[in-house]
């Protein structure tokens, strides 16, 4: 553990929250896409399988505990609780062109071919392109209100922190991981975008980031 | 890959 990976899980969970809580206080899941959060829970439940079968450390099962949690709390709220609210005319990206790579992917490249490491490949394949229904979205509609954005920001600041880690793990451990290296490094250059339009636009103190 | 290569991270 170093300091940029403890800040990227807590940049996560902030992420994380702020939808829920978002959700939550609105009533109301516009200009969210489900889809990502289906593909997020997805995620945390083919990664977090080994749960079951080794122990890490307190805060590794505390935290994946939470996140699965969480992750599925906010897919109740978008199909279930809120889901009048929902903007499914405008949540059309086609998942099954993520999912079929992805899952081919994980099945040729991966460090083991066993259930559970070709679920954890699948899983950190999947988190690089999860995001893409939203941002879709976004494009789509051509706005996002600003604590959408706001959600954005921290999962976006939670990739970069990640690659920090890694960087200070290889030179401190001679430790790196390919696989999750390759991955979020791709998952971070999808939000490097709409980094661009978060500065210049939204911390401007508009209240909704509209797309030129 | 063996537990301590990597998958302590979340």
């Amino acid at each position: 553990m170093n300091v940029f990976r403890l800040a990227g899980d807590v940049s996560h969970l902030v992420a994380i929250i702020i939808l829920l809580l978002k959700i939550w206080r609105s009533k109301s899941c516009a200009g969210i896409s489900g889809k990502s959060q289906v593909l997020f829970a997805l995620v945390f439940t083919t990664r977090y399988l080994d749960l079951f079968t080794v122990f890490i450390s307190v805060y590794n099962t505390v935290m994946k505990v939470v996140f699965l949690a969480l992750s599925y709390a906010t897919v109740y709220l978008i199909y279930m609780r809120f889901r009048n609210s929902y903007n499914s005319e405008n949540d059309t990206f086609r998942v099954e062109f993520l999912l079929v790579p992805v899952i081919g992917l994980s099945f040729l490249e991966n460090y083991a071919f066993t259930p559970l490491e070709i679920l954890w490949t699948f899983s950190i394949f999947l988190e690089a392109v999860a995001i893409m229904p939203q941002l879709f979205m976004i494009t789509k509609t051509g706005e996002a209100e600003s604590i959408t954005t706001h959600y954005l920001f921290f999962l976006g600041l939670y990739r970069a922190l990640y690659i920090a880690n890694w960087v200070w793990r290889y030179h401190t451990e001679s430790f790196y991981d390919l696989i999750a290296i390759v991955s979020g490094v791709v998952q971070t250059i999808f939000f490097c975008d709409f980094f661009y339009l978060y500065f210049t636009r939204v911390l401007r103190g508009r209240g909704k980031m509209t797309l030129p | 890959m063996d537990d301590d290569f990597g998958k302590d991270e979340l």
